[in-house]
């Protein structure tokens, strides 16, 4: 059972999916699995949707692991599912939060490359689709979104780790989730998940132009990265993408702030001693317990503050 | 699965803003095959690199002859993933 379940480990794909499906079957009047596409290799797409009913509610994105590399991220997601059906009764935020809205929760953003960081490359990053006329394999699925596309801040070299692909939306696992959010029509707050080196970040990426929500968006953070300190110290520096690292284009959270969601966030969770990617499991839980409480904090003020 | 013996991850630190130009000087050198994990952002943020066994001397050569401190934040990757696996498996072993 999810009970038994063990979260201060890494697991393959197939584990995660079993995972799903028995958080399903634990939960069925409360979370549902939502098959969103294929991806280029043909696996398919889960996002898991937690709803305490209602049709057409205004919802919550969450999506870790677009970077397949980053393992702690999908790892933390994982946690999130669990501590989402744990605590939705009786802990009185998630419980007003899940009142009035949905959340969706896409756990595994880029299989294809998960499932190759597990086979043949610890270090895959990209997606695994191929580039005509290349020998180099895979686009950046975080600069291949129709915000800023193509422009400074992604690479044209199919060889490079930020290569932002043919066109915007060429990767099937970034084209799916435009299709899902585009047909909800009604997401309201959209955090995607990332690591390491402990950000959280709000638009722009591509542009130095601020964005207009700047003010509430850098409160708002500002609050969620003190919530997230307060549990084991991990230190987060907040603010706009291009501000507080680089000049990166096409990246998720412009193109879902360019629709209209306001509270569009990234995070880059932590290693806090010299390991990278390659956190150990031991840190695991830590990691996902501190971001849920930051997590908390942008549903909480999203669902008292829906536009 | 790809081995990852003897790679290095180094992190830089870039003092100015010269010196985070020749660090994306390095970025462009495709036959380094370096993985940045840390992308070159600004003086004063680490840089994060992953320097395949058979570039580490050049890199660092580089690094020190421009003058740019760097320190070695992972010795040897394959080792931290055969932890990393070992990890793993006792605990699918567990499981089982």
């Amino acid at each position: 059972s999810t009970d038994t379940f063990n979260y201060a480990t890494y697991h393959t794909l197939d584990e995660i999916y079993e995972f799903m499906d028995l958080l399903v079957a634990e939960h069925p009047q409360l979370v549902s699995k939502i098959q969103i596409g294929n991806t280029f290799e043909g696996r398919p797409i889960h996002v898991l949707k937690f709803s305490t009913g209602g049709t057409n509610r205004p919802a919550i994105w969450i999506d870790t692991g677009i970077h397949s590399r980053e393992w702690v991220t999908q790892a933390s997601g994982i946690w999130f599912a669990k501590k989402i059906t744990k605590d939705y009764r009786q802990d009185d935020t998630l419980r007003v939060i899940l009142d009035n809205m949905d959340i969706f929760l896409e756990i595994v953003t880029n299989p294809d490359g998960f499932a190759y960081t597990h086979k043949t490359n610890r270090m895959w990053r990209k997606t695994r689709s191929r580039t005509p006329g290349s020998l180099c394999v895979g686009v950046d699925p975080n600069r291949n979104w129709d915000a800023g596309f193509g422009k400074a801040g992604a690479s044209s070299n199919p060889c490079s780790e930020t290569y932002h692909g043919k066109f915007a939306n060429s990767e099937v696992e970034v084209k799916s989730i435009v299709d899902f959010v585009t047909k909800h029509g009604k997401i309201k707050a959209f955090i995607s998940i990332h690591s390491y080196s402990q950000l959280l970040l709000y638009p722009y990426g591509y542009t130095s132009d601020p964005a207009p929500d700047k003010e509430e968006l850098d409160q708002l953070a500002k609050s969620a990265v003190s919530a997230l300190t307060s549990l084991h110290g991990t230190k987060f520096k907040y603010g706009s993408i291009i501000d507080t690292i680089y000049q990166a284009s096409g990246s998720t959270i412009d193109w879902t702030y360019s629709q209209g969601i306001k509270y569009s966030f990234t995070f880059e969770l932590r290693d806090t001693g010299l390991r990278g990617f390659l956190l150990p499991a031991s840190q695991i839980i830590p990691t996902a317990e501190e971001t849920w409480l930051a997590l908390l904090k942008i549903m909480d003020h999203t669902s008292k503050h829906l536009y | 699965n790809e081995n990852f013996v003897g790679h290095q991850v180094l992190r830089i630190s870039a003092a100015d803003e010269a010196q985070l130009q020749k660090v994306k000087e390095l970025e462009d050198l495709e036959h380094l095959k370096l993985d940045f994990w840390r992308d070159p952002a600004r003086a004063g943020i680490p840089i994060d690199v992953r320097v395949p066994f058979p570039s580490v001397q050049s890199v660092k050569a580089f690094l020190e002859y421009h003058d740019i401190s760097y320190e070695i934040m992972i010795e040897d990757v394959q080792s931290l993933l055969d932890e990393e696996k070992q990890q793993m498996a006792a605990f699918q072993a567990r499981a089982l």
